[in-house]
């Protein structure tokens, strides 16, 4: 039965994206099947694993907006456990588009009855706002994982997230849970990157992942090759922090 | 006749809030009014200014929603000559109440037009999305100042802003410019960044800005002392860097 994790947090640039490809990819590298689904306009995943996003292949929107069968959107990847589900740029449009429509929070959920079974783990990169894409998500997760970068702003957000997550578990998906809570770009050379996770783990306590996620440059170089990192330098530290985040969530699921 | 300058990409974390409120400072210390304007529901420039994003005060919701006249939002900073009409919480939901108002992407213009004589530039601090917020900031600006920052993924996005842009001085705002495209977080120790600079001044030519912002620790410092880079380190480099772009943007703007 697959776990439906959504990777969400409104403030942007704070390591969506690099957490769904890289934790994704490190996952699939464990040979447990992983669905990778954009749902992002900007169709960073998408590029980022080395699809064109203008692509004629069906993507996410016309799985949410035309009821396409969203087995017909999966790609194979490079890897032979990773599928993704593209986003494009048609997606811009979507959310209005999908305020007419009825149950229009579910529209996710229902959409991916069908291919649920099929993958041990549905991640689900989500854009940088709190709009109903990123509500078709969490009303779909079984649960959030939210990365929050080791900066002031990134800290600040964290409220109007768990507000948002708290209004969603009252109405739309009473199961929602917190997967987990991910620092990113740490830099252990400077104070606020330790004054930050230090208010994240007094915030979340336990739900904050021991594994670290720390600046690295072979990260940010990956999607331009596009290639998850794992691919892209198997030796880097940040391939590292990224297994070892795989291997804590996988950990934190094994009992489910 | 103050000079409408929207802050945009719908990017996220590529400096937007950063170069708002460094760039407002800075043409502020040269003692020439400034209004920066608010319209993130996230409210980080209100917050980096020292303001608390939940406080009574009419806020941008209550102008863009219930028509309060702007100069009744306006707060004075701890800099004599930078006003700030801050962003509240409530933001989150005005998109959804905008989409059935009259004319709803010309809110903003509307609302403005009482307070563009009191300011020589008025600067509006944009969300990461292209939505009706956004788009209320480019149909009342006059340009809009791009910044991007030096990674893979925002260099993507490029285009898709661009098109953005496009249609909107097709349609709602034919006098929007491009007032100017910023590399931020620069680092030159990386080729990833010099790789993205080449690509940007190949692509926007003349538009990209001689003054460059380095990635620096103390420019994600100061918001968490509420204070713009300028009172909060005077000597700091990248303060030299922001004063160095407000002088060239009232240098590019000085015959107008
Ligand atoms: N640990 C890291 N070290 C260095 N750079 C990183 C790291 N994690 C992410 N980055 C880079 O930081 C930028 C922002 O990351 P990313 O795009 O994944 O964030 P995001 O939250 O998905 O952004 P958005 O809000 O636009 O969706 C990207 O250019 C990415 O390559
Ligand atoms: N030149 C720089 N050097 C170091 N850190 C920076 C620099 N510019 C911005 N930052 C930090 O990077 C993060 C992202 O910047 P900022 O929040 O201004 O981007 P934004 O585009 O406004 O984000 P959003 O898309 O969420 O609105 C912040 O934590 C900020 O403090
Ligand atoms: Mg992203
Ligand atoms: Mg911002």
């Amino acid at each position: 039965m697959g776990k439906v994790i959504a990777i969400a947090n409104q403030k942007g640039g704070v390591g969506k994206t690099t957490t769904s490809i890289n934790l994704a990819s490190s996952i699939a590298a464990a040979e447990i099947p992983v669905l990778l689904i954009d749902i992002d306009p900007q169709a960073n995943a998408t590029s980022g694993l080395g699809f064109d996003k203008s692509a004629d292949h069906p993507s996410i929107y016309e799985v949410l907006i035309d009821g396409v069968d969203p087995k017909k959107a999966v790609l194979n990847t490079q890897m032979p456990f990773l599928d993704l589900i593209p986003s494009t740029i048609n997606l811009v449009g979507a959310e209005v588009e999908m305020v007419g429509m009825e149950d229009h929070h579910k529209v996710m959920l229902k959409a991916l009855t069908s291919i649920r079974q099929k993958y041990s783990y549905i991640i689900i990169d989500a854009p940088p706002s709190l709009g109903l894409l990123t509500l078709n998500a969490l009303t779909a997760a079984d649960s959030v994982l939210i990365p929050v970068q080791c900066e002031y702003f990134a800290l600040e957000g964290l409220s109007m997230l768990n507000n948002t997550i708290e209004l969603v578990r009252q109405g739309l998906n009473p199961g929602l849970e917190i997967e987990g809570v991910l620092l990113t770009m740490f830099d252990g050379r400077t104070n606020l990157s330790r004054q930050v996770a230090a208010e994240v783990r007094k915030y979340f306590g336990e739900k904050v992942y021991d594994s670290v996620i720390f600046r690295n440059i072979r990260i940010s170089e990956s999607p331009s090759f596009g290639k998850p990192l794992i691919l892209y330098d198997a030796t880097s530290a940040g391939t590292e922090n990224y297994i070892t985040l795989a291997q804590e969530v996988m950990f934190r699921n094994k009992d489910k």
